[in-house]
């Protein structure tokens, strides 16, 4: 399984759709402070399920949607799509490509949706789970959070192996 | 559901002592289990001694050898249980020179089996790269990215 | 005592909003009282706006608009209530390039009048120095310094 | 008032005696990881008076004595001494050269200093808080800290004004 495309629109600092292709092996983001890098990193979580708004770095879910800037005005809702190469077959679905989407409106209500059709967080999050992304999502480490390791409880390094294992 | 808990721990703490000693040369890592006899509750202690020092308690540690000790076990455990890709978000900051330059070798490495998008300030990361996208903001204070699917196209941070 | 807490309340939100222009070109930066009639126990809000974007909650601020907005606050209260010395530890890991040149000059600026000691692994910030302690370990593991007078002596981090 | 000179001795990872010379203006410590840049910033707090542990890293105050490594023998003691220079009077003393001292021995015993007497912790930090160098120490930011300034309550942020002021 490789991470083909990010699609985002609406979200945070993103207010026109946004595409980006990823490259196999290493993919390197670069940029002034305050581009919106990090911005990136939330909208991966974002789409794969993230429900707490902390990790986000908002104090409420609506703080993902375009806010405005001076020069536009805020948007009603963010969307993020991303496009999964399923073509090793790792996710088990007979599918070579996979899309997960989510999209929040301003009204609080909430979508998410597999291939274009509409669908449940948890059938999101178990196909994760069935292609080695857990619900603690290790494998996205967010700024500032690599001393974390160090600093959680012993019992908390436990889930981390747990939730890969 | 224990066999798989078992395997899961021997597995990280040998590639925790190895990669360790890979990112400090001469040191000695262990991962340790408080309660072997409980392995649904138990939890996990790092033992970290860098190369010329006596172990001490993780709070004592530097900025940097903390950084390097949480290297050590993340990937660790990716390596015991592979997951599709990585993100990594500035994470080697408070590395000097040397260690920088070996965190960028492990990168190298993972980055052979696996997909890692990783954001940067530091040129050694940049230049680990296949692709490099470039996040600016516009003239209307949105965000925008540029990709250089060249490597050799310098991207001032 | 109520006296001197409004003149330090308003000197240093006066200082903030200076500092913060000079790191922030074209953005804008704000200190509020939440409590005004009650100076003993009041809160102090930060508001920072960097330029071309709206004013949106201090969590939302990328990990270098806070590391600049932090250090616009304390060099706010420094200039309002000087100290004789400053100790910073790696403060600006953060920041990029341009941001870092700010951050020089702002140090610079500071010291002309007050004697500060900081701790670095950045190359702009090494050259603000008007003496260089380099920090090593010896063959025992056990911490030794040198101390290098003249600025020119470039020293490896 | 300038600061003049540290001595450690035993103080964490300086096992040797250490003099360190200051220059007015900016003195840029530099280093590899590990090597002991931050260990140099707490026994300056450690000097002036700290009590809270975990300012300094450790779990108890013992830590700060240096444990050994494979090459040399713990000690005893952990001994430390700023002087400053007073030529400004800004230290209502009428001395030029102020020089404070603090020692802790395994034993749990801690002394202090002023110019070679034995004094009381109250002593230091009024004279320190006649200087300008309050008792919260805001003019001390160390590594990982800067942040904090954002994170801290409102109510945090105006003690460390009140504190200056
Ligand atoms: N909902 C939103 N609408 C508009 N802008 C937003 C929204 N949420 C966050 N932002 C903006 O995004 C910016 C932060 O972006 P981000 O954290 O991605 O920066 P970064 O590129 O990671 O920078 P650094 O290198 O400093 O870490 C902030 O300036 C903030 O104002
Ligand atoms: N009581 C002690 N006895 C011996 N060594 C100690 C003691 N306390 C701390 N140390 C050692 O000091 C080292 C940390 O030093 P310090 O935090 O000053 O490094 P640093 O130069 O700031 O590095 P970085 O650039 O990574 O922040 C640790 O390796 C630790 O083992
Ligand atoms: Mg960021
Ligand atoms: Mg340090």
């Amino acid at each position: 399984m490789l991470l083909k495309r990010l699609r985002l629109r609406g979200f945070k600092s993103f207010a026109d759709k946004t595409d980006i292709e990823f490259a196999p092996g290493i993919n390197v983001v670069v940029g002034p402070n305050g581009s919106g890098k990090s911005n990136v990193v939330d909208s991966l979580s974002w789409v794969m399920g993230t429900q707490v708004v902390r990790q986000l770095r908002g104090a409420k879910m609506e703080d993902v949607i375009f806010a405005g800037t001076p020069k536009r005005q805020p948007l009603g809702r963010a969307e993020v799509e991303l496009v999964i190469d399923n073509s090793s077959g790792q996710i088990p679905v007979d599918l070579v490509e996979l899309s997960f989407g989510r999209v929040l409106y301003r009204s609080g209500e909430s979508r998410y949706s597999l291939n274009g059709q509409s669908s449940r967080l948890v059938d999101v999050v178990e196909l994760l789970s069935d292609a080695g992304v857990g619900r603690t999502m290790h494998n996205i480490v967010g700024q500032g959070r690599i001393d974390a390791v160090l600093a959680a409880s012993p019992q908390e390094r436990r889930l981390v192996i747990e939730e890969a294992a | 559901v224990e066999e798989m808990l078992v395997s899961a721990y021997a597995e990280t703490s040998t590639h925790f002592a190895a990669l360790f000693a890979v990112l400090f040369p001469g040191g000695e890592g262990r991962l340790t289990i408080t309660e072997p006899e409980n392995l649904l509750e138990t939890g996990i202690e790092i033992e970290a001694r860098p190369s010329g020092k006596s172990l001490k308690r993780l709070s004592l540690l530097s900025g940097g050898e903390r950084t390097l000790s949480a290297i050590a076990f993340l990937f660790a455990v990716f390596r015991a249980r592979p997951s599709p890709f990585y993100v990594l978000d500035e994470v080697e900051a408070a590395l000097d020179d040397r260690n920088l330059q070996r965190f960028c070798n492990l990168l190298r490495e993972f980055g052979q089996n696996a997909q890692v998008i990783i954001v940067t300030h530091q040129k050694p990361t940049m230049e680990t790269a296949e692709v490099i996208y470039g996040v600016s903001l516009g003239e209307d204070g949105t965000s925008l990215v540029l990709s250089h699917r060249l490597k050799d196209i310098g991207v001032e941070s």
